[in-house]
């Protein structure tokens, strides 16, 4: 494993763990997409089907039980728990699930590597982790008033994303046949969708003002 | 049957 590799799984550790700190201790989710957080829950149900089968690491695994199990949590938080649920923007949060997963699905049957059930399921992953945050920027777009914890959040994923990208060109020099154009075409659109509000965010870092997106 | 190696991320 080489430092960008590590670097990412850190900051989407931290991401996760900033999210449930804000829900945990203040006990709200205001600005936080519930779609999103489902999409994500989806995609590490799908992605880590081989999590008894094939151990490639006691860190792997770890890291798949950790991801698998804060998502669900947090999924459980917003729409189960008494207080926090009640904190949940659910008006505003409209985006329908079905309009990424469906064509997810449909393109993971068309491209993919082999045409296995796991093999289908782990592709349709990574497309939906490459949308999964859309909800949660539209969401944002509406209330504009993004709270400190939230921003930390979006900011901690595309961070996790950047240095997947920094991960794939090191592999990509330093190991024979690493060549893997589903997952790098996915990613790479994934983390160009972060790129307005990684703008935004550094340009209210620098301002030293309350992060604010434009309408 | 090998893993692919992109398989070893997370």
């Amino acid at each position: 494993m080489n430092i960008f590799r590590f670097a990412g799984d850190m900051t989407h550790l931290a991401s996760v763990l900033v999210l449930l700190l804000k829900i945990h201790t203040i006990k709200s989710c205001a600005g936080v997409s519930l779609k999103t957080q489902e999409l994500y829950a989806i995609v590490f149900a799908t992605r880590y089907l081989d999590i008894f089968t094939d151990f490639i690491s006691l860190y792997n695994t770890f890291m798949k039980l950790v991801f698998l199990g804060s998502s669900f949590s947090i999924v459980w938080y917003m729409r189960s728990h008494k207080i926090v649920r009640r904190s949940y923007d659910k008006d505003q949060d409209t985006f329908r699930h079905y309009f990424l997963i469906v064509p997810c699905l449909l393109l993971a049957m068309i491209i993919n590597e082999k045409f296995t059930f796991r093999e289908v399921l782990w592709t349709f992953s990574l497309f939906l982790e490459a949308v999964a945050i859309l909800p949660q920027l539209v969401l944002l777009q509406r209330t504009r008033n993004i709270d400190n914890l939230t921003g930390q959040y979006i900011f901690l994923l595309g961070a996790y994303r950047a240095f997947y990208i920094f991960n794939w060109i090191y592999r990509y020099f330093t190991e024979p046949h690493y060549v893997h154009w589903i997952p790098w075409i996915a990613g790479l659109l994934q983390t160009l969708l972060y790129g307005d509000f990684f703008y935004y965010y550094f340009h209210s870092w620098k301002n030293n003002k309350k992060l604010q997106l434009p309408a | 049957r090998e893993q692919p190696q992109n398989h070893d991320e997370l």
